[in-house]
């Protein structure tokens, strides 16, 4: 699971 | 991913194409300013330092990719390559563009979420990408005039950021705890940036006369 801070943005 | 953050990378992309489709085919980059596309390659080189650490996605990377070789591509061309280079206006463009890099630099040193190399980097290039635009708005200024194709340059840059603030505005709806103040401040001071062009444009487009 993804943390919530991941850079899944550009 | 929502339909805003799609539209937003599509017109971020579409608006460095255009730049560097406008600037390989006729050779010329009159009225581009070079160090706000420095800038933007310092920002995308800062930002995607994890691209071959932490994987998201295939479309993540490829746009990561595209970024990185567009901005690095029109920077070459501005600098070395020799038709494009004499078009170049080097008396006009003028910002002092690194004080932007060493403030942002000072600034993510001490506001960020995380104190690490990569964290500190990424803060950084979110701060610089707010103010990467003011050599060209300058220059814009400067030139009094502009030709359309930079016009929609900047345009689309505009329209991706806004698409990107409804995009934060939907997540903040759908996704808990999804809350990034950072990347929320620096973006809206960025598009506030925009504000002035847009009305600009928007008035040239309206009166169908040359944006000046």
């Amino acid at each position: 699971s993804k943390d919530p801070s991941a850079k899944d943005e550009l | 991913m929502n339909i805003f953050r799609l539209a937003g990378d599509m017109t971020h992309m579409f608006s460095v194409l255009v730049l560097l489709l406008k600037i390989h085919t006729i050779k010329s980059c009159a009225g581009v300013s070079v160090k706000t596309q420095e800038l933007y390659a310092i920002v995308f080189a800062t930002r995607y330092l994890d691209i071959f650490t932490s994987f998201v996605s295939i479309y993540n990377t490829f746009m990561k990719l595209v970024f990185l070789g567009s901005s690095f591509s029109i920077v070459w061309y501005m600098r070395y390559h020799k038709a494009v280079h004499r078009t170049y206006d080097r008396e006009q463009d003028t910002f002092r563009h690194w004080f932007l890099v060493l403030s942002c630099l000072l600034l993510a040193l001490l506001i960020h979420e995380k104190f690490t190399f990569l964290e500190v980097l990424w803060t950084f290039s979110l701060y610089l990408e707010a103010v990467a635009i003011l050599p060209q708005l300058v220059l814009l200024q400067r030139t009094r005039n502009i030709d359309n194709l930079t016009g929609q340059y900047i345009f689309l840059l505009g329209g991706y950021r806004g698409l990107y603030i409804l995009n934060w505005i939907y997540r903040y709806f759908t996704e808990p705890h999804f809350v990034h103040w950072i990347t929320w401040i620096t973006g809206l001071v960025q598009t506030l940036l925009y504000a002035d062009f847009f009305y600009y444009y928007f008035l040239s487009w309206k009166n169908n006369k040359k944006l000046n």
